[in-house]
């Protein structure tokens, strides 16, 4: 089986140790503050206390045996200087969260596989959330392309797939309904469209927001 | 123009005040820290130095007159006290970032209409990713459905949506295939995959997993 580290038990940090025992990875979290050690250990295979920017300690600690490493620190010079670290300890999955630009562009020179932005991913989707009256959620999946969580306005009420042919007009698609009750994922052409039902969307940035200003 | 609040200029609330004012809304965007307002001050319409705890301070600010308030400060304590002071300021909607289940709960009870959890959410998607090769993003878009980016296998390889008949035998739906090149948005029943294409795929939790399981 895999082993994952995750080093940084801060709110993302102890999200992707936690989550990754429940799929059934064994983990080994390692932090620098013996009070964040002490609320995971219960959930992970292996806790400790390691100052990670310790090159000794933290081979010490075994971290060079995962396959995938996780650098959860906010500190951007202690992230790029463990993610060195972990580098030339041989790790070579190494994935870390960044707090800007600039921090990212210094990981990737570094050999970080991937870099995440917790912050700013939900930033994005709160104001695109909030600027629209019925968007319940804005997603982007890939750059250019979106999913939206769409409330039906009273122009979409009434009507099957088939007559309102989004795919055709706009090049959307709408590829599961929540009507309150039940979620229909892939719903068919004589699907029928209530007012208030939760659409979820997929297409192109422009062609949703051609899509908004039809129906808004 | 709705006009929008954000209090509390970290990586979130700058990244969401950053954004609203990019879809063309105004923002008020307050913190008690000079250097953070000093940062965000050239990208917003209004920016100032508040202690949010302070109600009286928080009222001269001129909050009140935006539509919504986004209350982005990590401490709990004053998240909350915040967000209390809002809703008694008169305040419809309030949105805000929570670190806890209980800190949740605690929003809730005041009036906050919406709790988001910028980093549980990330680390929930990186481990899904870590956990499967060739899974590249996963993302929850309601309880129990899921998309996937996944990277097309062998076995998928050379035969079109049409003979691969995924909507029938697991109920799963390829909403988008990124060919390298090119995004094509709601495939035809005629498009082939190609190994190593990626796939935006969207089911039932479970449904994704019979289908990880026959492929991967
Ligand atoms: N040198 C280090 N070695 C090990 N752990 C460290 C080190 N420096 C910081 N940490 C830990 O990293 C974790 C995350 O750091 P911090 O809280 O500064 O960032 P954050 O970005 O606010 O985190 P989050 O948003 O995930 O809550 C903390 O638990 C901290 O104790
Ligand atoms: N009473 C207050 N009034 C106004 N702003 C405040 C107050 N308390 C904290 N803040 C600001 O809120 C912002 C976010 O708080 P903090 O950095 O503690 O949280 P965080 O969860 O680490 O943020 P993020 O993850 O978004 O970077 C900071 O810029 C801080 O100055």
């Amino acid at each position: 089986k895999k082993q994952f580290g995750v080093i940084g038990l801060g709110r993302f940090g102890t999200s992707v140790a936690r989550n990754l025992e429940k799929l059934g990875y064994p983990v080994l979290a390692i932090d620098n503050n013996a009070e964040n050690v002490e609320q995971v250990k219960d959930y992970v295979s292996f806790a400790d206390i390691v100052d990670a920017t310790n090159p000794e300690a933290l081979d010490a600690s075994g971290i060079k045996n995962c396959d995938t490493v996780v650098v959860a620190v906010g500190d951007v010079e202690s992230s790029i200087l463990i993610s060195l670290i972990l580098e030339e300890l041989g790790v070579v999955n190494i994935i870390a969260k960044a707090a800007s630009d600039i921090h990212e562009r210094v990981l990737k020179k570094i050999g970080v596989k991937e870099v995440v932005f917790p912050e700013a991913d939900m930033g994005f989707r709160v104001a695109n959330k909030l600027t629209s009256a019925n968007i319940l959620d804005y997603i982007e999946i890939t750059p250019g392309v979106d999913l939206i969580e769409y409330i039906a306005t009273k122009k979409l009420s009434g009507k099957n797939l088939k007559e309102l042919a989004l795919r055709n007009r706009f090049g959307i698609n709408v590829i599961a309904i929540n009507k309150g009750n039940e979620v229909i994922v892939s719903p068919s052409a004589e699907d029928v469209i209530e007012e208030g039902a939760d659409l979820f969307i997929v297409g192109k940035t422009e062609d949703i927001y051609e899509f908004k200003k039809e129906f808004e």
